[in-house]
């Protein structure tokens, strides 16, 4: 039984969290973007973080490849690195920018958000 | 449009649950409002230069009920107003009225469409014109009146329609289909420019009148009032960011001598890109 710490943090071998969408707030002025996207100034992208270790859990729709790269990964982490936590659905988002042209343009930008995380 | 406005909700769906590292409330601001405090315009009348690149409020407007359609789970294609189309772009019109004619019996729009792409898939167009309330009512022509979009070349008719005078004692923009000119149209013959014509006529008669009754007249217009053709595309294929970043590039590359010397905070931000 593993015992939590003050942080809520399990000690030891487990302490990196399981697969899981986690914040990545993107800030367009930041990357210098802004002299041609005009709006949104900033959104919430998301990004994938943890570890896919054995046993899987449904809710991270594993691929069959996933599920044996992660079976060999827990008999023998030396020959087999464990499976990716990686992005498994993505959304759109809207951006109003200016074109070469100087146009000013609205474009849907797919793969933009995530929406959720996955084993591959 | 404004039929299909969505509120913009005051959290959005999609930041539910997770960490705000900013401002909690940022993303329920209006683009007015973004636009009145953020220094992004300021910084496009510099780079871009003086005649300021001001969007339209049609463009606000797109973007604004798309985005919040987006935060409710729905598909902006889905809008009739979209046409199914994943970008829209707007042209601002480039011609000038003739003041030693007068009276304006025709009015010539201007566009430069060079910046559409051969990949993506034309699926409408349309031009957008603000009529303004005309100077003197007196004289505005009595009765109905049609108004109606000619090609420059070929003096084909590709949209009309009647407008009532007692409706032009407030402005508001007249909208009127190109898209069968755009059906036709490929780059290679009919280069970058996009030239319509409009003219006014009294009821179904061949009578024109005078454009300048009816508040087309382009003297003292904002930037905002200025017409814009919006054409309405599909890429073909997913695009990303990349293609926006090289055009960008590119045509800073080819800009002028000047605009390069003064360019020390562009090659900053390219690099750091």
């Amino acid at each position: 039984t593993a015992l939590n710490n003050r942080h809520g943090k399990r000690h030891g071998k487990k302490s990196k969290s399981r697969c899981s969408k986690k914040a990545l707030h993107v800030n367009f002025k930041e990357l210098g973007w802004d002299d041609w996207i005009i709006a949104p100034l900033d959104y919430e992208a998301y990004h994938c973080e943890g570890v896919c270790d054995f046993p899987l859990r449904s809710h991270l729709e594993p691929t069959n490849h996933a599920i044996i790269q992660t079976l060999m990964n827990s008999m023998d982490p030396n020959s087999t690195p464990p499976s990716c936590c990686v992005p498994t659905k993505l959304s759109p988002i809207s951006i109003l920018y200016i074109d070469s042209g100087n146009n000013v343009v609205y474009k849907q930008y797919e793969d933009m958000v995530v929406e959720q995380c996955g084993c591959r | 449009f404004q039929s299909a406005a969505i509120i913009s909700p005051s959290v959005p769906r999609r930041n539910k649950g997770a960490k705000i590292l900013h401002d909690g409330q940022r993303s329920t601001k209006f683009l007015k409002e973004i636009f009145a405090s953020s220094p992004i315009l300021s910084h496009h009348q510099e780079d871009f230069n003086k005649d300021a690149i001001v969007p339209h409020d049609y463009m606000l407007s797109i973007y604004r009920t798309y985005s919040a359609a987006e935060r409710l789970g729905l598909n902006a294609s889905f809008f009739r107003s979209s046409k199914s189309a994943n970008t829209i772009t707007s042209f601002v019109d480039r011609g000038t009225d003739d003041l030693l004619h007068s009276p304006l019996r025709r009015q010539k729009y201007l566009f430069d469409v060079s910046t559409l792409s051969d990949k993506e898939e034309l699926v409408g167009a349309e031009l957008r014109i603000f009529r303004k309330v005309p100077g003197d009512l007196q004289t505005s022509p009595t009765g109905l009146y049609d108004i109606q979009l000619l090609s420059c070349r070929s003096e084909r008719l590709l949209d009309s329609r009647s407008l009532d005078p007692l409706d032009s004692r407030k402005p508001g923009w007249e909208v009127l289909d190109v898209w069968e000119m755009f059906k036709n149209r490929h780059h290679s013959d009919q280069g970058s420019q996009i030239c319509l014509q409009l003219k006014g006529t009294l009821g179904k008669s061949e009578m024109e009148i005078d454009l300048k009754q009816m508040g087309f007249d382009r003297t003292g217009r904002t930037q905002q009032e200025k017409a814009i053709l919006v054409v309405y595309t599909r890429s073909k294929k997913r695009e990303n960011l990349f293609n926006e970043m090289k055009e960008k590039i590119k045509s800073r590359g080819s800009g002028s001598r000047s605009e390069e010397e003064r360019g020390l905070q562009f090659k900053a931000r390219r690099r750091r890109r």
